[in-house]
């Protein structure tokens, strides 16, 4: 079961003033993002278990957490994966999403099976610093997402082989 | 040959071609053009002088001097530059350790830089406190803006205090100010407004700039009680490696607050991703 009430208490403990302002001894530091880290988690079973419950069906939702370091194991390495979109604000959003692949094209679709512009683009220098070898992904999926207010959007990614169709020209970035 | 511009429906970003840096941001959609200098710097942290013994630590930001030491010591960044459908990028390289994305994305009104600092090296002995700084030619007349806690924006004049008279002894230090989520300068006409995503300091050391501190690392307690100094390491050992983002707007004074309101929300509630393999479920509208 899923349980906010760990992430809640950790975010309470880190309203001390030395949390906020990050004056805290270093082993202090390290506690607050280790409970910070156990609410996440437990958190994360919670909206999975939102998600199946509002779509009916029980499935393997992945957390990818290091997604500003471009760091993202199902998306590097399967063939076709879904995104879901959740837009806490009470208003329409439109937002990038940026996925690291390993393919050369892929297929994005919106809620409504209509194809939605994407393109791959490559992954600089300093995320692979940056990522050691965390992460074997050369390149990032770029698409705009739009999720209704408080509300959820999922997408359906494909990779597309060569000679496949829906495969668009090639594009040679300005170098 | 550095790259000179990147530009999608609403702004245009100008690059110098000789040295690599920004120098220019323009709104397509009002026609305002405003040169804009932007790069890092690394102040020397203090470790106590002859007026005081207040090292830089934890709780006390004190530069040794107020002229910051640009990090991209040549004064040239080596660039890189991508240009797509969805996506305009300039990667900057200001040194091993200090690098940024100068993105634009298709149809958004701002420009978003992404910075990647550390791990700071300090085997030079010197703790250092890394910022961006933004130079432009708006008159500011001393005045900048910054949210305070989460509430109003209020506005900060430099040396100087609402209530009482201030005899200024720190030109820099004494001049930072909280900033939670934004932080702009203005003149009678233009706005250059600068969104974070997460708490930072900042000033405007002289009039036209705008500085933000995005990391920093210090070898030398202050006395205030933590009892060790700011040097927090990773997990390989070394100095932490941190990664953020600015998104910089740039507008009339009259029509900036309908921008940046609306953006800050859009920063501080950000949509989540979530990923399924495969087909993944299938939601009813309702």
């Amino acid at each position: 079961p899923g349980d906010s009430s760990v992430l809640r208490e950790a975010v309470a403990v880190a309203q001390h003033h030395d949390a906020v302002t990050g004056t805290e001894k270093q082993h202090v530091a390290d506690d607050y993002a280790r409970q910070l880290a156990a609410g996440w988690e437990s958190c994360q079973l919670l909206v999975a278990n939102a998600l199946a419950s509002l779509s009916g069906s029980k499935e393997n939702f992945i957390f990818c957490n290091a997604l500003n370091i471009s760091v993202c194991p199902l998306t590097e390495v399967a063939g076709r994966f879904t995104v879901i979109l959740y837009n806490p604000l009470g208003r329409h959003m439109s937002w990038p999403i940026r996925l690291p692949v390993n393919g050369a094209s892929y297929a994005v679709t919106d809620p409504q099976g209509q194809p939605v512009p994407s393109e791959v683009v490559p992954i600089s220098n300093f995320t692979h610093r940056l990522r050691g070898d965390g992460s074997s992904a050369m390149r990032e999926l770029l698409f705009q997402a739009s999720a209704p207010p408080l509300g959820f959007s999922t997408f359906m990614v494909s990779r597309m082989s060569r000679g496949d169709p829906r495969v668009p020209p090639a594009q040679t970035p300005a170098l | 040959t550095q790259p000179r511009e990147i530009q999608n429906e609403h702004v245009r970003v100008l690059f110098d071609p000789l040295t690599g840096h920004l120098k220019e941001i323009q709104n397509l959609d009002k026609s305002i053009s405003l040169p804009v200098f932007q790069s890092f710097y690394w102040y020397n942290a203090s470790i106590g002088n002859d007026e005081t013994p207040q090292a830089s630590g934890a709780y006390i930001f004190r530069p040794n001097s107020s002229e910051p030491i640009p990090i991209s010591g040549s004064k040239q960044v080596s660039t890189y530059l991508v240009k797509n459908r969805l996506v305009q990028e300039v990667h900057q390289n200001f040194s091993s350790w200090c690098s940024q994305v100068v993105r634009l994305h298709v149809g958004q009104p701002y420009v978003e830089l992404e910075w990647t600092v550390g791990p700071i090296p300090v085997a030079d002995g010197w703790g250092k406190e890394i910022i961006s700084r933004f130079e432009t030619t708006l008159q500011t007349d001393a005045r900048f803006y910054t949210d305070s806690n989460g509430r109003q924006i209020l506005e900060r004049r430099r040396d100087y205090r609402p209530t009482w008279n201030l005899s200024q002894t720190e030109p820099v230090a004494g001049n930072y100010y909280p900033v939670n989520s934004r932080i702009f300068i203005k003149d009678k006409k233009f706005q250059l407004t600068v969104l974070t995503d997460r708490s930072q300091g900042g000033s405007s050391i002289f009039d036209g700039s705008l500085e933000l501190m995005v990391h920093r690392r210090l070898l030398y307690d202050d006395n205030r009680g933590v009892g060790e100094p700011l040097v927090e390491l990773g997990a390989n050992k070394q100095g932490l490696v941190v990664r953020g983002r600015h998104l910089v707007l740039l507008d009339t004074v009259e029509s900036a607050a309908d921008q940046h309101r609306l953006l800050a929300q859009e920063l501080f509630m950000a949509p989540y991703t979530v990923l399924a393999p495969g087909g993944g479920p299938s939601y009813r509208r309702g």
